[in-house]
């Protein structure tokens, strides 16, 4: 553990707690693509299947758990709670494109032909692309609430905080993921162009994000 | 030195 990683996780937190809270108050998940958020559902679920197989830490057993439960509930409120509030017109995003050939890659690139490695490759490559839905719906509509955009901030603060903890573990420790740190590194890449527009729009002007 | 994966990461 260091400063990076703790600060990445904090990020990843603070962005899943954003989103629940913003959808909790106001009673409405406009805006917000339940596609990305049944994909990181399925990247928790996928990842964290040694849950039950091995014990880290209290740390590391209790942030899985959290992550699981807030995605879990993220969708439930999206897809069952406050259904009517959701622009299923506007979340177009063809996931099996996404699912497809992440799925052939982690059979293709991992470190052992098991279940568990396996479902864990998935998910590492599934993370790098679930925000794409998201992403789409924005450029759609071509806005999104400045609340989301914080949500999106965060997330995408994340990752970048993680490349920064695989740098300082490599100088360090010696130790490197290659899946993670490619498959990271590809994930925050998705996030620049958005990051531009945050820190040009959202927080220079008003409210909403509008795209140009 | 290792390049296998670290589940202690989230």
């Amino acid at each position: 553990m260091n400063v990076f990683r703790l600060a990445g996780d904090v990020s990843h937190l603070v962005a899943i707690i954003i989103l629940l809270l913003k959808i909790w108050r106001s009673k409405s998940c406009a805006g917000i693509s339940g596609k990305s958020q049944v994909l990181f559902a399925l990247v928790f679920t996928t990842r964290y299947l040694d849950l039950f197989t091995v014990f880290i830490s209290v740390y590391n057993t209790v942030m899985k758990v959290v992550f699981l439960a807030l995605s879990y509930a993220t969708v439930y409120l999206i897809y069952m709670r406050f259904r009517n509030s959701y622009n299923s017109e506007n979340d177009t995003f063809r996931v099996e494109f996404l699912l497809v050939p992440v799925i052939g890659l982690s059979f293709l690139e991992n470190y052992a032909f098991t279940p568990l490695e396996i479902l864990w490759t998935f998910s590492i490559f599934l993370e790098a692309v679930a925000i794409m839905p998201q992403l789409f719906m924005i450029t759609k509509t071509g806005e999104a609430e400045s609340i989301t955009t914080h949500y999106l901030f965060f997330l995408g603060l994340y990752r970048a905080l993680y490349i920064a903890n695989w740098v300082w573990r490599y100088h360090t420790e010696s130790f490197y993921d290659l899946i993670a740190i490619v498959s990271g590194v590809v994930q925050t890449i998705f996030f620049c162009d958005f990051f531009y527009l945050y820190f040009t729009r959202v927080l220079r002007g008003r409210g909403k994000m509008t795209l140009p | 030195e290792t390049t296998k994966t670290d589940k202690d990461e989230l």
